[in-house]
């Protein structure tokens, strides 16, 4: 029953944007952090056939039905989590990166990530001096249950802080870092493990930087919706 | 992961020379003088990954993560950009039928690059977190054996790493749209190339008149998590010179174990 189909034009030399109606599914199995539940995967598969030549392209993805939720708890100032509704107590590991020279390889990622999980963490704190994690260091969080913290390339040490403060303003070209940003985002949005994108390191980002991805991430009023049996509001995960 | 069902990665055969050291041009390695065997100054590259990752590969500097052997490595600061300039070097077979198209697709550049195909040139802008796709239809041998050779530049700002050390070294790095580690940390020495190199996921990928671009899957839910619904945006290019009729559908296929579907 998961199945759409739909027919369109696509002009000549042309890129569009395009909206499936959304696929409705009843009590699907959801994905849950190691720890509280299974970490159930759909797999997702997008094609697109053209008339008169066959299929033209198709793209898949491992997704998972979640909904992350987070915000500051003003009597102790820490970030409160929940999964699909649930409260969850946040046993975290830093992690920097694979490897210095970033030879980085999926059995590597693999090892790694699950022994994270075996250690009972369930969540991955990527630290801003590092990078944004790949693809392949994603697809083990989510097939392990390790909720990502995701931060972006700025450091309290090189970006305004330390002694003599260094680079108050940041990188030298903020478009370009706006650039890389969304760039990022796209390449890793899928992810169910994905939970929280964070400007920096002990640092927030210059104010044009840090607004500006506040409003890239924040959430999409469309998915504001209320139910129509007004029972709850709709959120995207 | 997300999969592109056209995707070719390259990811041998690889070549890798210091850009001080070869003497012809990107045009002149991608059509008359192509390297063809790791005989000095070429040597067999680590692609994805770094010069330095290279070099260690080769033996030619000792292993930066042993002993005090990081010290043994020059810096960038000391040696200069062009010195960790570097020319990667590799062949790949794409031979198109009427109406497809090929992109030649880089995950990871670190800090820029001039792509040369069969004797074509395009620039990869900076930033080392950003994906770079290239039409390259029209560039591949009708043959369908293509050379390419991609010329890599460090970092704008690589920094000198101040006497004492420290966190981020001189925080010069932090001017670029790059990894700050590399200068240095209190949990890792200086990385003396600052990384520099294809760095991520090479591949080429093939499709017909229309190709699917990045699309974005978000799931709301009612009823305490009884009701889903599945949202699904994507990118469309019809690189054709015609309006493309089209068919385009979504499956969701629940994943038990390893590879076994429910359909």
């Amino acid at each position: 029953e998961h199945v759409e189909t739909q027919y369109l034009s696509v002009p000549a030399n042309s890129r569009v944007q395009y909206t499936f109606p959304e696929l409705f599914f009843y009590k699907p199995n959801l994905w849950w952090p190691n720890g509280m539940g299974k970490q159930s995967l759909y797999n997702v598969i997008i094609n697109i056939d053209v008339k008169e030549y066959g299929e033209s392209d198709s793209w898949s993805h491992l997704f998972g039905f979640r909904k992350i939720e987070s915000h500051i708890d003003d009597a102790t100032g820490g970030r409160l989590f929940k999964v699909n509704g649930e409260p969850i107590f946040i046993r975290g590991g830093n992690w920097i990166l694979s490897d210095g020279l970033l030879r980085l390889s999926k059995k590597r990622y693999n090892a790694d990530i699950k022994f994270h999980a075996d250690m009972n963490l369930n969540m991955i704190r990527c630290w801003g001096g590092g990078l944004a994690e790949r693809p392949e260091f994603y697809h083990y969080c989510d097939y392990y249950g390790l909720l990502v913290w995701q931060e972006f390339w700025i450091t309290g040490d090189v970006d305004g802080r330390g002694d003599p403060i260094s680079n108050p303003n940041g990188p030298l070209d903020h478009d370009l870092f706006l650039f890389c940003a969304r760039d990022t985002v796209k390449l890793l949005r899928n992810h169910p493990s994905l939970a929280l994108w964070v400007g920096g390191n002990e640092q927030t980002p210059p104010d044009d930087i840090n607004t500006a991805l506040k409003n890239d991430l924040r959430l999409h009023p469309w998915f504001e919706t209320v139910d129509e049996t007004n029972k709850s509001v709709g959120h995207l995960s | 992961m997300a999969e592109q069902h056209r995707k070719t990665v390259l990811d041998s055969g690889w070549l890798a020379a210091r850009s001080t050291e070869v003497q012809f041009t990107g045009i002149q390695l991608t059509t008359t003088h192509p390297p063809t065997s790791p005989t000095s100054p070429w040597m067999q590259a680590l692609v994805p990954g770094t010069v330095l990752g290279t070099l260690v590969k080769n033996k030619v500097v000792p292993d930066p993560f042993y002993g005090l052997q990081n010290e043994d490595i020059v810096d960038i600061a000391d040696s200069g950009r062009d010195y960790y300039t570097f020319w990667f070097f590799t062949t790949f077979d794409c031979k198109l039928s009427i109406n497809q198209h090929c992109d030649l697709n880089f995950r990871g550049i670190n800090y820029y690059a001039d792509v040369y195909l069969n004797g074509h040139e395009i620039t990869l802008p900076k930033g080392m977190f950003r994906r770079h796709s290239i039409d390259v239809t029209d560039i591949l041998h009708p043959d369908g054996s293509n050379l390419l050779a991609v010329l890599v530049h460090p970092p704008d700002h690589p920094g000198r790493i101040p006497p004492e050390g420290g966190q981020g070294g001189d925080h010069e790095i932090g001017k670029d749209v790059a990894t700050q580690y590399v200068e240095g940390w209190d949990w890792i020495a200086p990385i003396r190339d600052r990384n520099t190199g294809i760095w991520d996921e090479v591949s080429i990928s093939v499709t017909g008149p229309v190709k699917i671009i990045d699309p974005h899957l978000v799931s709301s839910f009612f009823d305490n998590y009884e009701r889903a619904y599945l949202h699904t945006t994507t990118e469309l290019e019809n690189k054709s010179s015609w309006t493309a009729e089209c068919s385009l559908s979504i499956q969701v296929i629940m994943e038990l174990e390893d590879n076994i579907c429910l359909v």
